[in-house]
């Protein structure tokens, strides 16, 4: 039972922390590969040019893909998570073609999946497509920028797109409600596909209590969410997970702070086939078809 | 007596709200500047390309120069405060002309002090040098980013550069000593020259309680603030300006809670005469005779 989410965002906008935080696993050591490649390049950068100039390419990271995989155990269902990254995103000083190594990743995993459903013994295809893309959104309050805005409208039709607002702890309660409006506002004004459960199987009798707790997972878009994989105590002497502040304690695991459990019921726990087969029934299959066209 | 600073750094980093947080008046009209020109912007943008190809053009934000001045009274001294802004600064996808038109402006006031000083009549001579430079780096807790670097490099030795962590209140207290050590550590590999109070007055005495409070601002740098005009009521009665979440209320003036209140003294109790003694004794001087030679 494989799974395969794209983590996508600025660098530091707690992406590995949270992926941590969602399957409460160590999954993306932290710090280890973004700060590694990050000085090794920086080094490079610096040594090569002393130049009083700043020209675009000195300022230019490359964006790499990297790919971790876990093997992950949720309600008694083994899942092989694979956790797909793109460090170097939107760090550099020209980022135009930022978005390219991401939608070239996707495509690539639709044409082996493609390559392998062809072949005449297909029983053991493995299933490397993307099934949902977390887009990590920074927590400036206003609206979706530009660069947001383009790699959004790169993948929105390849794979189930999920916008997160990232850090929202920089948010308070009433500047967190008006940037979800705003991005909801941006979002349908630039015609941005995002993944709403149900959708898909919308002919499906599900009990009112489902539609209720989806209603209600759907009212929290886009999820304005926090990570942590820290325990701290609280003067109760409960243990949470949660970032300590000299003001006070915000919990991951607690509604009435951020969406994160909003999240992990969406990610993990109640959609986890509908995300998989809108992929293969319908992203996959209109790539496919796009493709067999030309 | 005129103050003339620079505020600089990504659109929703709390520099508006930081100005009048500083001076305890609404002189950057809160959202009306930036939203009103995006707004406009963006409109046109997306009106023009309904693109399917996003090209580095239609992610480009124009940079503009907006200032806006106050009447203040400080300690029974009457200022007149200009703050000038940047709204458009790394907003673009393409961000590799990002810093000119901020070096610009830094160089039209230089230049027109420059020919105000040489007419004959020379005695109402209006100082609009920019006397602070304010850099707003946004709190990712890792290092500082190509786009720092860069403009920091083009205004370091035409400006007092004071780099500061915005919205500090992302991070936690421990987050914020390693960010402090690593940008600084950056600041001197790059050998970037950053504003510090007694460089240039060394040789008078100051007394001991003074050279105290001073090493004590420097040992805070660079200052990690937190802006709101907000007023809040805590639970003892007692009202303060601060943040408030559903976890706690971060103050804008405990020293336990962030370094606005060092930031306030660096530039508008202790150090003013300072910042205007260095810009027009060794900064100005500077720009003159690069620009006499050529
Ligand atoms: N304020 C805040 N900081 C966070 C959050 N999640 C992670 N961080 C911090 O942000 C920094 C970068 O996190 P990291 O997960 O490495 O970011 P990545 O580069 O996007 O993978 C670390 O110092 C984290 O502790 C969050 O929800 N809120
Ligand atoms: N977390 C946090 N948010 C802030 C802080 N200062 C301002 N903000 C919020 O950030 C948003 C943008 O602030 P603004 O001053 O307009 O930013 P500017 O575009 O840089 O001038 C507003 O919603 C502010 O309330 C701060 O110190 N911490």
């Amino acid at each position: 039972f494989n799974l395969n989410i794209m983590a996508i965002g600025e660098s530091r906008l707690g992406k590995s922390t949270l992926i941590n935080t969602l399957f409460n696993r160590e999954i993306i050591p932290k710090h280890q590969i973004d700060e590694f490649d990050n000085d090794e390049d920086d080094e490079t950068e610096y040594q090569n040019g002393n130049h009083d100039h700043q020209t675009a390419d000195e300022g230019d990271v490359q964006v790499k893909i990297k790919s971790t995989s876990a093997d992950i155990e949720e309600d008694g269902v083994k899942l092989k998570v694979s956790i797909i990254t793109a460090p170097g995103f939107g760090e550099s000083i020209n980022n135009s073609d930022s978005w390219k190594p991401i939608v070239d990743e996707i495509n690539q995993r639709f044409d082996s999946y493609l390559e392998a459903e062809s072949r005449i013994n297909r029983t053991n295809v493995i299933d490397n497509r993307i099934h949902a893309f977390l887009y990590f959104i920074e927590p400036t309050g206003h609206s979706l920028r530009s660069l947001d805005i383009a790699i959004m409208k790169q993948v929105h039709e390849k794979v189930n797109l999920i916008p997160i607002i990232a850090k929202s702890d920089t948010l308070t309660f009433e500047e967190i409600q008006d940037f979800k409006k705003r991005i909801l506002l941006d979002i349908e004004y630039q015609g941005i596909k995002i993944f709403k459960p149900l959708n898909y199987e919308i002919n499906e009798t599900e009990d009112e209590e489902t539609l209720l707790n989806t209603k209600e997972i759907i009212s929290k878009f886009p999820f304005a969410v926090v990570g942590s994989t820290k325990e701290i105590t609280l003067q109760d002497g409960s243990v949470v997970r949660g970032r300590k502040y000299p003001w006070g304690i915000i919990e991951v695991d607690n509604e009435q702070h951020n969406d994160f459990v909003k999240l992990r019921q969406l990610l993990i726990r109640n959609f986890l086939e509908e995300l998989k087969d809108y992929t293969s029934k319908v992203l996959y299959e209109n790539y496919r078809s796009e493709k067999l066209k030309k």
